[in-house]
């Protein structure tokens, strides 16, 4: 297989495997040693490396925002989307004044193979794979639904307590190696002032609560925020996007990441939930994958930039 | 490696309170291995449900005796899967 020899031709409009991701992150970071890096932040239950790119161009311990991509493991345009967030952020530093300036004062984080045993799973064997693999102790079901494992409002309403469920919670809060090493990050950083999760398909961006009906106290600037997002990923292709709070837009669902982001301090959190509306659902064809991430970019630009513009 | 051959993938789309419990009652019956793609939430929006082979048949009669709308989003998957799985191979070579 002729592999890339650098990230300049990879080809980000077709789904690749885990390995080939891995290899790209790589790439990326041996090709720009002064803007890239590699933290691997955790190792998965069957041991793959739980790998973050961080992008920064100095400074220590800079405010920081967060992206991840995959962590429901047959949503593929989102960990392919993620790669090519990746490449548009090194070469968008230095011509692009907007990102210039934010990642003159801040740093990035992007984990684009959030849950890396479900991928390699999607590729090998269930291509319909959602959840985490680890084993389920007393249940001959596998896995965990790592954005239900999270500890806000944990085994309440909204996730389910059946190891055979595509919701199941999981034995108890941060039990999956995937969501515990975020949790730990994100502790030990201390300094993350957004947060964003990338999920597929249908096409919103949400932001909490999903666990409760009590209003976020920062509703009023989350929802103005998610409506220029929208209104600017929109201005690409038309692509259409609802956009909310978890709860009053989709369902209610606990133990959710960006609500316990949020319960952390961190303001700007967001979950997006990619393309498409419902004609191919998790099978999105590869051709709508640069559109995609094209169009995501600006929304996720518009979220950046508010953050860096809105320091707390 | 997992295959789903003849599974369908269907839209239903709920018209008021009664329906919509009555697709949430399809959630908790696990015999059917139905997988939701975009779980209930509220009424006339879409839920995605892809239903095993060996379920469709209750499945669809249950949606008609109730009267409940819907439509059938992927006929079958396995022959998408087949188009993904031959792309990404095709690229590679």
């Amino acid at each position: 297989v002729a592999e890339p020899r650098n990230t300049d031709n990879f080809d980000f409009s077709r789904y690749h495997t885990i390995s080939e991701i891995y290899s790209f992150q790589d790439m990326l970071v041996a090709e720009n040693p002064n803007l890239v890096s590699k933290i691997v932040i955790g190792q998965s239950y069957e041991g793959r490396p739980l790998n973050v790119l961080k992008f920064s161009t100095g400074g220590t311990n800079r405010p920081a925002i967060w992206m991840d991509t995959g962590i429901h493991s047959r949503e593929w345009v989102t960990q392919a989307s993620g790669t090519w967030f990746a490449k548009k952020i090194v070469s968008d530093y230095g011509s692009d004044p907007a990102l210039t300036a934010i990642l003159n004062k801040m740093d990035i984080f992007l984990e684009i193979v959030t849950n890396p045993d479900g991928y390699y799973f999607t590729h090998n064997s269930n291509r319909m794979w959602r959840k985490t693999r680890k084993p389920n102790p007393g249940s001959k079901c596998v896995g965990v639904d790592p954005n239900r494992n999270w500890d806000a409002g944990f085994g309440g309403p909204g996730a389910s307590s059946n190891p055979c469920s595509e919701t199941y919670h999981g034995p108890q809060a941060n039990s999956e190696p995937e969501v515990k090493s975020i949790v730990d990050f994100v502790k030990s950083h201390g300094n993350i002032k957004a947060f964003i999760s990338i999920h597929s398909y249908s096409q919103m961006l949400l932001y909490p609560y999903g666990y409760t009906r009590t209003p976020a106290k920062d509703k009023a600037e989350l929802h103005a925020l998610a409506k220029k997002a929208i209104t600017d990923l929109a201005s690409l292709y038309g692509t259409r996007y609802r956009y909310g709070s978890i709860v009053s837009t989709i369902y209610q669902a606990s133990g959710g990441t960006i609500d316990w982001t949020y319960n952390q301090g961190i303001k700007y959190s967001y979950t997006f939930e990619l393309r498409d509306t419902g004609r191919y659902g998790f099978i999105l064809p590869a051709n709508q994958i640069i559109p995609t991430a094209n169009e995501t970019w600006l929304a996720l630009m518009a979220i950046m930039d508010h953050t860096y513009k809105n320091p707390y | 490696k997992e295959t789903f051959e003849g599974h369908q993938v269907l839209r239903i789309v709920p018209k008021d309170e009664v329906q919509l419990s009555l697709i949430k009652d399809l959630e908790d019956m696990i015999e059917f291995e139905l997988d939701f793609w975009k779980g209930v939430t509220e009424v006339a929006s879409p839920v995605d449900v892809r239903v095993p082979l060996h379920s469709l048949q209750s499945i669809k009669i249950y949606l008609e005796t109730q009267d409940i709308l819907y439509s059938i989003m992927i006929e079958d998957l396995q022959v998408m899967l087949d188009e993904e799985q031959e792309e990404i191979d095709s690229a590679a070579r």
